[in-house]
Order: C-alpha cells, then structure tokens, then sequence
C-alpha cells in the first residue's frame, strides 16, 4: 500500500535505510535524507561497493561516484572518478548547490571538494591493497579490455590497439561483475 | 552501490547515489551512477527510480528515467520497473542489473535481471508501516 513519507534503497543497507528516515523524523528535507543515508553507507563501506577502501582501479586506487538529484527542481549535483575525498554524496551536493554544473569528474572535482572544505585523505585500505595485489599475482584477471595486445586474457598491460582483423561480437564479460562488484 | 529514493510528507522526492564503482576498472571509467536518468532520476510529478548493476551497460538505457516515464504515464512502479528490465534483455539478455521504482503516491516496486548467481534482488523500503528487507524474484 502506498504510504509516505517512503525511504527506499538497493540492497539490504538497513543502517542507511534507518538513518535517512531518521533524517526525515528529525525534521530533515528529503535531501538530507538522502544524503545522510548514502553518507552512512559511504561510512560503513557497505558491502564493499560504496565508500573508500574498495573496488581498487587497475592501478589500486579506490574512486568513488555519486549523485543526488532533487526532483522538485530538477537541479542535480554529481562526481565521478572523486579522489582522495570519502564524503562522494555531499560533494555531489555541493556540486548541486554551490555551481551551475551537473557532474565534476576526476581531479578537479577533488581540488572542488577541497575548495568546499572537504578533507583530502588516502581512499586505500588493506582490502583493496590485498584485492589489487591478488589480481596483479592473477595476470591481471579479470579486466575489461578487448582486442588490444598483448592479449588481455592472458597479460597485464600496458596494452596497444590491436591492428587488423579482431571480433566485433566480443560483449561485455558478465563474469567480472556480481552482486560483490558493481555500480 | 546504494540508490536511494526519498519521498517526504510534501511529495518532495529526491533520489541520490553513491559508489565505488567496479573493480579492476581501468583507470578514468566512470559508471552509471552518476549520469542522471542512468544511476537514478526523480521528478516530483511523477516519481523516482535507482539502478543497481553493470552500469557499463545499463548506462546506455537511461534506465532511471524510463522508468519514471513509464509511471508517468501511469504504470504502477513495479511494472515500470519490469519493462525497463526487460528492455534491457532484449540486447544483452543476461546482463546483471536490478531497479527500484517509487511513484509520487508513495508506492514502489523493483525488478531485476536473472543471470548466473543472481536469482532474487533484496532491497529495503521504510514508511509508516515500518522497515522491512524486501525481495524480488528476477525476470
């Protein structure tokens, strides 16, 4: 049955679930609820898939991506590729409410964080050091390249295009993403 | 990835994510998460929506603003959902993704895509009635 007010997330982030309703209880706007209850799950590395400390790049480090979006509006702040900051959904707000942009991405939208008073600090944790020095002692599998050489199903890079005939048909490989790893 | 849809007293809906994407991805991607209509959208008149999965691939069909299209148009969100899902299996029929879908009334639902290892799709909802892990069987 339809009720409000309603919090409603993916995956069972029961702790982000309770502390965005308590944003709303507390006499909070819907996006502070949003915020606070994405913050919690940036906070308790929910799963590993949100928050500092996991889903290491090629290189090892951890990168974090976030939006909000208020829908009364439709005015929208977003990271993507945001390093060395852990608080992803309050810059993605600030993005919101302090530019005229949409989306900061990389770099410069960290020197943004650090210019709004986010912290700048380390994203590593010994899990992503040991899930990054694992898949380096696996050749680098998997990955998500194709037709490049050296063949990515069996090296590491640094990759070159591969020249002549390759497969168009080649698809994303379903393997590498599951309910441990994804957006 | 958590998506998140909020709906308060006032209708005022707002939707948000946050992620560290996948792992191993080469160094620059960024995923779905943060394009909006892909990683999430709302829209007060008409509701909210927030996908989970393989943003490589459900970035490419918008599928959060589909979704609250559909519901615009007056779908209830779990079928909303459904058919956003299965848009998406037409060409990768397998794909690893889920949705959750939430109207302005305060009704919701959610959808997933079956594939290897993913059977069902958990997720939380807390309204007046209380907070309760909900589960969905994939399509």
């Amino acid at each position: 049955a339809a009720q409000l007010p309603l919090v409603i997330n993916t995956w069972p982030f029961k702790d982000a679930t309770q502390r965005a309703w308590d944003t709303l209880h507390s006499g909070g706007l819907a996006l502070d609820a949003v915020e606070k209850g994405c913050s919690q799950c940036e906070f308790e590395q929910c799963d590993g898939t949100v928050g500092y400390g996991g889903s290491p790049d090629e290189h090892g480090e951890t990168t974090l991506d976030a939006m909000i979006m208020n829908g009364n509006t439709i005015e929208v702040g977003a990271v993507g590729n945001l390093r060395r900051i852990k608080s992803a959904i309050s810059v993605a707000r600030a993005v919101m409410e302090h530019s005229s942009h949409s989306l900061l991405v990389g770099e410069s939208a960290s020197i943004f964080a650090q210019n709004m008073g986010f912290l700048s600090e380390d994203l590593t944790s010994n899990t992503s050091l040991s899930i990054h020095a694992e898949w380096l002692s696996k050749k680098c599998q998997p990955n998500y390249w194709k037709n490049v050489f050296p063949s990515a199903k069996t090296s590491c890079g640094p990759y070159k295009r591969k020249e002549g005939q390759w497969s168009k048909r080649h698809r994303m490989p379903a393997h590498v993403v599951d309910v441990h790893n994804h957006d | 990835t958590i998506g998140m849809i909020v709906i308060d007293k006032s209708r005022s809906i707002v939707a948000g994510t946050s992620t560290n994407g996948a792992t191993h991805k080469i160094p620059g991607r960024v995923g779905d998460s943060p394009i909006v209509g892909a990683g999430a959208y709302a829209d007060s008149t008409a509701g909210a929506a927030a996908a989970t999965g393989m943003g490589d691939i459900m970035m490419r069909f918008l599928p959060s603003y589909q979704a609250v299209e559909y519901m615009r148009l007056g779908m209830e969100p779990t079928t909303a959902c459904q058919k956003v899902i299965a848009r998406i299996q037409k060409y990768y029929p397998k794909f690893f993704g889920a949705i959750i879908c939430a109207n302005r009334t305060g009704g919701y639902g959610a959808a997933c895509s079956k594939c290897p290892g993913f059977n069902q799709f958990h997720f939380m909802v807390h309204n007046p009635s209380g907070t309760s892990e909900q589960i969905v069987d994939c399509i």
